[in-house]
């Protein structure tokens, strides 16, 4: 799409690449996630060249289709305790916000996989029952999504694509979840360690449409 | 980083010349993680006849660019010159950046690699 005329020329450069700003400098270096680096280097030039060429506006790693991949960490975690006060007789329960107000509303998700690492408080802790709702407030809690085993140090992977985040739709400005811990034979809680979302989506204007050769 | 410009002379035949671009040198280098740059590329030389009529193994001319030249090697015309070198096939290029939400982005780009250049 032309940018408007009153653009200097990097901010119009900006936007035709899909970026209505240029970045800040980096709020916090955070290391880039190894999943990231995976489907960069799949995606590299001359990794591609060896194996089996990459279609376009696909992502095979994940076998969705996609042209943008987003690694949301968890915007509470930085300010959420350690050692969150918990009621008595049972394990903490956490309030994660992913922020997708930086996804454009043509985009299209077709995976967000939610990604959650437990800890463990003490060695002998077999691992605990998780469950997942959607956040509704404090003293209501939303439907569950889902509800699965959890062992410590683990890296957990959930699809909320049709629950938290409505597919062929425009992605929510936020996603509020709100884990709860359910302690398995040991009794012993954990803490939460890690919590991001892995969002793929489509944006049809970056997809080239079948060219045909003369 | 391109290739010295030709400034006196023939510009030579419609190639693909090489231009890196680089990260750094733009001021992305702070947010865009990788590549810290990449080879774009681009086109330069005449499309005169009878380079403009490729042979095996090169894209096809449009018959309006071969026309073109024949009218302008037979009856130059002032404005409307010979056909222009432009990119022909290209390739995308994927970057990983950090966004203002401290969010790591991978983002697909379409048509930012020019691989071979053609007369039109």
């Amino acid at each position: 799409a032309p940018a408007p005329a009153s653009m200097g020329p990097a901010a119009a450069l900006l936007q035709v690449l899909g970026l209505p700003e240029a970045p800040r400098s980096v709020p916090t270096h955070r290391p880039v996630p190894p999943v990231m680096w995976r489907l960069f280097r799949r995606r590299d030039p001359q990794e591609a060249r060896v194996g089996r060429p990459l279609r376009p506006c696909h992502v095979e790693e994940l076998g969705v289709a996609g042209n943008i991949v987003r690694h949301i960490p968890d915007s509470g975690l930085s300010s959420r305790p350690a050692q969150p006060a918990r009621t008595s007789g049972l394990c903490p329960e956490w309030t994660v916000v992913f922020d997708l107000s930086n996804v454009e509303p043509t985009e299209r998700p077709t995976r967000a996989r939610l990604e959650l690492r437990l800890e463990a408080e003490s060695e002998d802790t077999g691992g605990w029952e998780l469950s997942v709702a959607l956040w509704a407030d404090a003293e209501h809690p939303g439907p569950e999504l889902l509800r699965v085993p959890a062992p410590p140090g683990v890296l957990l992977r959930a699809d909320l694509l049709g629950t938290a985040v409505a597919a062929n739709a425009s992605v929510p400005c936020t996603v509020r979840l709100a884990l709860s811990l359910h302690p398995g034979a040991t009794a012993a809680c954990g803490r939460l360690a890690e919590a991001s979302l892995l969002l793929v989506t489509l944006d049809p204007r970056l997809c080239p449409l079948p060219r045909l050769r003369r | 980083h391109t290739e010295p410009r030709v400034e006196v002379g023939p510009v030579g035949t419609c190639r693909t010349r090489r231009l890196h671009v680089s990260f750094r040198e733009v001021g992305w280098h702070r947010w865009v993680i990788a590549p810290r740059g990449f080879l774009a590329n681009f086109c330069q030389g005449t499309c005169a006849l009878p380079e403009t009529l490729r042979g095996p193994g090169g894209p096809p001319a449009l018959n309006h660019a071969v026309l073109r030249a024949l009218m302008h090697a037979a009856a130059p015309t002032p404005g409307a010159g010979s056909p222009c070198c432009v990119p022909e096939r290209l390739s995308p290029i994927s970057v990983l950046f950090f966004d203002n939400s401290d969010n790591v982005v991978l983002r697909h780009y379409e048509d930012m690699v020019v691989d071979e250049c053609g007369c039109r």
